[in-house]
């Protein structure tokens, strides 16, 4: 990545936009979609936040024109220049070439990928040499659905503004130490004292997450893989406390402090980061250990402390008689557990390196294993 | 034959696009305003390396087909090296 010089940036976390007109390609409600999806690609992973402004002066002011239109940098009809957008040195403002083709899906210009670029510009960075990145100045047509910001991206808009607040270790109450790990965490999944964060499902593969990076065990593959969070899901970049996912609708639970996100694949779903407590969880819950799905009975189990809840994914509430003590239910486990896992009727609690196995529907205890016996070490 | 020439030949239209899409994305560093005369058909070589290191095309220097293609591919306006 690279910036402009002098490194220019906003001093304030807080931005506004304005759309001072729209391309009569598409209709309204689809400019106003790719629009605030392009914002949401660096707000994502960045402390700054971007809201919308009608009728008044904004910070970032976005229109379609073609040819000459009022700035000296005049578009060049068809092809060619697609769209420019100001470094926030000289306002960020972001122009889009009218005699482009814009569309919502690949039919012509994706205009959501041109305003995520356009708006990396408005935030300070310049183009990448990165074959892939958003910032490489090519257009590079892909499916806007299955859109990933590439970790070059997110290393050069974090150089500027730094990660997220609250989704990592901002306002989490569950962190007392602001200083988060730096140490890489071990990549040798056969060492007998690895342990994991949080086990979950994801479309037939098994995700084990430790610290910033998640191994991928697919059943069809020998070889496990090692993929940073942040190749997923920027905004969780730095780890996650606990993940479950409900395979009947395709939906990956994460959570991280007070905060859980609902992602299908790689795409976190609009109108999350949502706060734990709207699932019924007592305020005096300020994370969650461990969670696990039970796709048969459509219950899943949240693991808090030395207290565990079952949640009616049916009813969309907490069952009634939890929260009820670990130990009482799940003999052999300790006070508190790390992650959880419900596969084939099994279910797993690892504690630190080791995993205790219990039978989902009657809860009897069948043994104890290392966290990473998944791996056939 | 002049085969070596030949390789090199551009045609006119495809030099004047070059010239003018350097001059977009690759302007001068400089501030101060340089005065070309009027006629140099020349695309600084400098230029054209710069471009062909940055997307990873074999770098030459010259106006090849390569460089060309991908100088015809939409892209963003703002220019790549420092104003």
């Amino acid at each position: 990545y690279s910036t402009f010089p002098g490194d220019p940036t906003w001093k304030k976390r807080k931005l506004t936009y304005s759309v001072l007109n729209y391309t009569p390609d598409m209709d309204r409600a689809d400019v106003d979609v790719a629009i605030e999806g392009a914002w949401k690609v660096w707000s994502d992973v960045t402390p700054l936040t971007f809201t919308r402004v009608y009728g008044e002066p904004a910070d970032i002011e976005i229109s379609f024109a073609a040819r000459s239109h009022g700035d000296y940098i005049p578009f060049d009809g068809p092809g060619g220049q697609l769209a420019h957008a100001f470094s926030p040195a000289f306002g960020g403002n972001a122009h889009f070439d009218e005699d482009e083709s814009w569309v919502r899906d690949l039919t012509g210009v994706n205009l959501f990928l041109v305003a995520a670029h356009e708006f990396g510009h408005s935030l300070g960075l310049r183009h990448s040499r990165v074959w892939g990145a958003l910032m490489f100045p090519t257009y590079q047509a892909m499916d806007p659905q299955n859109f990933r910001l590439h970790p070059d991206d997110i290393e050069g808009i974090q150089s500027l503004y730094g990660p997220p607040e609250g989704g990592e270790d901002g306002d989490d109450s569950s962190s007392g130490n602001p200083e988060a790990p730096t140490e890489a965490p071990s990549t040798d999944l056969c060492d007998p004292r690895l342990a994991f964060d949080a086990v979950c499902s994801l479309r037939g593969e098994t995700m084990f997450f430790k610290d910033n990076f998640f191994w991928r065990k697919n059943p069809q593959r020998r070889d496990v893989e090692k993929d940073p969070i942040s190749a997923f899901w920027p905004a969780l970049s730095k780890g996650i406390d606990a993940a479950y996912e409900v395979k009947a609708d395709d939906t990956v639970f994460l959570f991280k402090g007070h905060k859980y996100w609902a992602t299908k694949g790689n795409i976190i779903q609009s109108g999350f980061p949502q706060n734990i407590h709207s699932l019924g969880l007592p305020r005096s819950v300020k994370s969650i250990d461990a969670a696990a799905h039970d796709s048969n009975s459509k219950k899943t189990y949240f693991f808090s402390g030395n207290s565990y809840w079952r949640y009616d994914e049916a009813q969309k509430s907490m069952e009634k008689g939890y929260p009820r003590k670990i130990a009482a239910d799940f003999h052999q486990v300790g006070a508190k557990v790390d992650a959880a896992f419900l596969n084939h009727g099994h279910f797993y609690l690892f504690i630190g390196s080791e995993q205790y196995e219990f039978d989902s529907r009657t809860k009897r205890f069948i043994g104890i294993k290392k966290s990473n016996s998944w791996f056939g070490c | 034959l002049p085969l070596t020439q030949e390789a090199d030949q551009v045609a006119e239209a495809d030099l004047n696009f070059a010239k003018k899409y350097i001059e977009n994305y690759y302007p001068d560093s400089t501030s101060t305003p340089v005065v070309r005369s009027k006629g140099s058909d020349d695309i600084p070589a400098d230029k054209i390396r710069l471009m062909q290191e940055r997307f990873g095309l074999k770098v030459t220097g010259r106006l090849d087909s390569n460089t060309l293609a991908l100088m015809r591919k939409p892209r963003c306006g703002v220019p790549d090296v420092a104003e």
